[in-house]
C-alpha cells in the first residue's frame, strides 16, 4: 500500500491511497484502501492515509477516527493520530501518515515499520523506515 | 495558517530490521525522489489534491511497493488493484477496486470523483469506466514482479495471507476450513 496526504498554505486537504492488496488474498476481496473513512479520509481539520491489515482498519474505521477525535474531543493531530493506530487492533496491524489544516504531520504505527516520508514549510524532512530511536 | 505540509508512505508491516541495503536504499531514495516531487508541486501552489495524485502516482510506478506495478498477488495469482482519493474542504472523494490493466488507479480513483456522481466504481464496471476515459492500461503481466511471485508461493507453503513486509512464519492452525490470519 502506498499513500500521501497533503495540506497547502491556505490549509487546502486531500488525501490519496493505493494497493495491490494482501499476499495470496481472495479473488474479489476488498481492503480498507477504497473505503473512504477507513484507509482514506479528509476533511477541514486533516487529512489521513492508513496502511496495515485492511480488515482491522475498517472495522475501526481508522482514518475517520482521527478527524473524529480532532473535532469532537478536540484532540491534537499527534493525539489523535496516535491513539486511532493503539485503538485499531493488535500490534502488528495498522500504520497511517496525516497532516492538519495547520500543517502539523504524523506518522504513528504499531508495526514493526513504516515506510515513510515527510516535508513541512518550516524546513523539517524526514525519509525513514524504522522507529527513530 | 502555519503552512503546507506533506508525508507519505510505502506500507507498514513487519518490516525486518536487518532488510539487506539492496532492499532498503531503492525503497529510500524512492521515498526521497517522491517527496521532492510533492514538495516541489506545493511549493509551486498546486492544489493537494494534485500533489498526492501525483506523489502516489509515483509510488505506483515504482515496482518495490505494493501498488500499481509490484502489486501483490491474489491467490489466483493475479492483480486487483483498488485506490481512492478525497479532497478536504468540500469532501468529495473517489474510489475503486478490481482493477486488472490500469497502470495509475489512483487518477481512476479521481476521475471517478470529478466525472460521475457514485464514489466508488469496482471490478468490471471500474475497468469500463477507466477504458472509457482512455486512461493507461497494459497487460496484466506489466504489474507481476518475479519478487511477487515468489512471496506468492512462499504464501501459499505457509497458507496465510501476508501483510506487505511481514516475513511468512510455519503453517498456522487453521480455523473453520481456512486460513483465518491476516
Amino acid at each position: 500500500t502506498v499513500g500521501c496526504v497533503a495540506v497547502d498554505s491556505a490549509g487546502n486537504l486531500a488525501s490519496a491511497t493505493s494497493t495491490g492488496g494482501y499476499v495470496n488474498k481472495m479473488v474479489g476481496r476488498i481492503g480498507d484502501t477504497p473505503v473512504i473513512g477507513a484507509g482514506t479520509y479528509a476533511n477541514h481539520l486533516c487529512a489521513v492515509s492508513a496502511t496495515g491489515k485492511g480488515e482491522y482498519i475498517i472495522r475501526a474505521t481508522v482514518a475517520r477516527e482521527v478527524a473524529a477525535l480532532m473535532e469532537y474531543k478536540g484532540l491534537s493531530l499527534t493525539e489523535a493520530a496516535a491513539y486511532a493506530v493503539e485503538q485499531s487492533g493488535p500490534r502488528g496491524c495498522c500504520g497511517l501518515v496525516a497532516v492538519s489544516a495547520n500543517g502539523e504531520v504524523a506518522m504513528p504505527y504499531n508495526t514493526t515499520g513504516m515506510f515513510r516520508a515527510c516535508a513541512t514549510e518550516d524546513g523539517y524532512t524526514e525519509v525513514a523506515i524504522w522507529p527513530k530511536n | 495558517m502555519v503552512g503546507w505540509a506533506i508525508a507519505l508512505h510505502g506500507g507498514a508491516g513487519d518490516i525486518p530490521m536487518d532488510l539487506p541495503d539492496e532492499r532498503r536504499i531503492p525503497r529510500e531514495t524512492a521515498l526521497r525522489h517522491c517527496l521532492d516531487l510533492g514538495v516541489s508541486a506545493l511549493k509551486s501552489g498546486r492544489h493537494p489534491l494534485d500533489v498526492t495524485e501525483l506523489v502516489v502516482r509515483e509510488l505506483e510506478n515504482h515496482p518495490d511497493f505494493n501498488a500499481g506495478k509490484g502489486s501483490v498477488l491474489t491467490t489466483q495469482g493475479t492483480v486487483e488493484m483498488e485506490a481512492s482519493i478525497m479532497d478536504g474542504k468540500t469532501k468529495r472523494c473517489g474510489a475503486v477496486s478490481g482493477l486488472t490493466t490500469v497502470v495509475n488507479p489512483i487518477s481512476v480513483a479521481r476521475l471517478v470523483m470529478e466525472k460521475t456522481p457514485h464514489i466508488y466504481l469496482g471490478f468490471d464496471g471500474a475497468q469500463a469506466f477507466a477504458r472509457a476515459h482512455g486512461v493507461e492500461t497494459v497487460e496484466s503481466s506489466h504489474f507481476i514482479t518475479p519478487e511477487n511471485i515468489a512471496r506468492l508461493k512462499q504464501a501459499k507453503e505457509f497458507n496465510r495471507v501476508q501483510l506487505d513486509y511481514t516475513a511468512p512464519t510455519p503453517n498456522l492452525p487453521e480455523v473453520s476450513g481456512d486460513s483465518q490470519i491476516g
